[in-house]
């Protein structure tokens, strides 16, 4: 469905935005480095069934590009980041991981190996921003550029939300868990994209409240 | 509602 393909078009819009935006200034000076650890985390533990289940062509490449693209960022980030102090990075990411794993263990879809990692994963992405918007408060204005791929990113779960209301009533379909966690993800967003509106429309500032 | 879940979503 429509929400479902512009969700994971936006998704990849962000990962372009943001590797080009690493590769033409050549630097990491704004970006987050433990965001997109996280965002590693959450790929490889989500897409363990690639190993052992198939869906879809769609559904295997897409899982094959986030993995790749996430570890690909990790190295890009490191590689121009050696001459600059991340200052503001200074996110606790455990404070985000430990409560993402209990969480995990407690909802989850069965009380497998693949269903606790699957479920960890959703928690921790739905929080796998903070890091990233942590940096962007405590440095008070950012690039233009890394405001789009963190709008990007955050449309994209804001997008699986239609998607998810659409496909409880086309095949009734329900996923309490995904719902929950796409709605707390969204939610971390709200404050930004309602600054992001003001920037964008107003041309305003940037800061976060 | 169907059971099971299929995780076919990204």
């Amino acid at each position: 469905n429509i929400f479902r393909i512009a969700g994971d078009l936006s998704h990849l819009v962000s990962i372009f935005i943001l590797i080009n935006t690493i590769n033409v200034k050549k630097s990491a000076q704004g970006i987050s480095l433990k965001t997109n650890i996280l965002y590693a985390v959450v790929f490889v533990t989500r897409y363990v069934d690639l190993l052992y289940s198939y869906t879809s062509l769609y559904n295997t490449l897409m899982k094959i590009f986030f993995i790749s693209s996430s570890i690909y960022t990790i190295v890009m980030l490191k590689k121009y980041s050696k001459n600059i102090q991340q200052y503001n990075d200074d996110f606790k990411i455990e404070y985000l991981i430990a409560p993402s794993f209990v969480l995990g263990l407690i909802f989850n879809h069965g009380f497998k190996f693949s269903e606790i990692l699957w479920s960890f994963s959703l928690w921790l992405e739905s929080v796998s921003i903070l890091p990233q918007l942590f940096m962007l408060q405590k440095s008070g204005e950012s690039q233009l550029l890394t405001t789009h791929y963190i709008f990007a990113l955050g449309l994209y779960r804001a997008l699986y939300i239609p998607n998810w209301i659409y496909r409880y009533f086309a095949e009734g379909r329900f996923d309490k868990l995904a719902i929950t966690t796409g709605i707390i993800q969204t939610l971390v967003y709200s404050d930004f994209f309602y600054v992001y509106y003001q920037k964008v429309i107003k041309n305003i500032g940037f800061s976060l409240p | 509602l169907k059971g099971g879940i299929i995780h076919d979503e990204l």
